[in-house]
């Protein structure tokens, strides 16, 4: 998928 | 994990202590904005809803608790132990004018309508507008401390080195996260303007920066 499903960036 | 988003956490994290050590050491909180400030504040809380939720990395919860302990601190000290040095009457941005349409677009563009989700973005598009009342109390007064543009500096700088991760990203791993880039991209723009001043004036060794 091109969004992160779990954010991973702060 | 890449050297630009790392280059960029750890100019995210300058900045902030900067700006804590400056109000810390000098006991006084002159020339801060408290409200910009409290929507930093308001934008880690939002974000990082998932801190007890989902675990990517000590890294990434090591920095999560330490961003919303310097945050909420550097308010702590605006707004209680040198509240009488906050210049309010200079603080006077509109913030409802940034709430209102953060809050209705991060309705409209999310990835999922989900509370975590909703939050997120809105913690995405208000970090793109919460350093409005600085700037602007900068433009009030016309003047701002040296060490409150090198603050300003690295802070501009993160989202920046962040458009380079994102980029990285983009052609290493073909991952892309709109709502964050375009938000981050918006962010930037609007540090322009003052990044323009600080090399031209603050770098020059003029002490503080004087608006024209």
């Amino acid at each position: 998928a091109d969004e992160a499903e779990a954010h991973d960036e702060l | 994990m890449n050297v630009f988003r790392l280059a960029g956490d750890v100019s995210h994290l300058v900045a902030i202590i900067i700006l804590l050590l400056k109000i810390w050491r000098s006991k006084s909180c002159a020339g801060i904005s408290g409200k910009s400030q409290v929507l930093f504040a308001l934008v880690f809380t939002t974000r990082y809803l998932d801190l007890f939720t989902v675990f990517i990395s000590v890294y990434n919860t090591v920095m999560k608790v330490v961003f919303l302990a310097l945050s909420y601190a550097t308010v702590y000290l605006i707004y209680m132990r040198f509240r009488n040095s906050y210049n309010s009457e200079n603080d006077t941005f509109r913030v409802e004018f940034l709430l209102v349409p953060v809050i209705g677009l991060s309705f409209l563009e999310n990835y999922a309508f989900t509370p975590l989700e909703i939050l997120w973005t809105f913690s995405i598009f208000l970090e793109a507008v919460a350093i409005m009342p600085q700037l602007f109390m900068i433009t009030k007064t016309g003047e701002a401390e040296s060490i409150t543009t090198h603050y300003l500096f690295f802070l501009g700088l993160y989202r920046a080195l962040y458009i380079a991760n994102w980029v990285w990203r983009y052609h290493t791993e073909s991952f892309y996260d709109l709502i964050a880039i375009v938000s981050g991209v918006v962010q930037t723009i609007f540090f322009c303007d003052f990044f323009y001043l600080y090399f031209t004036r603050v770098l020059r060794g003029r002490g503080k920066m004087t608006l024209p």
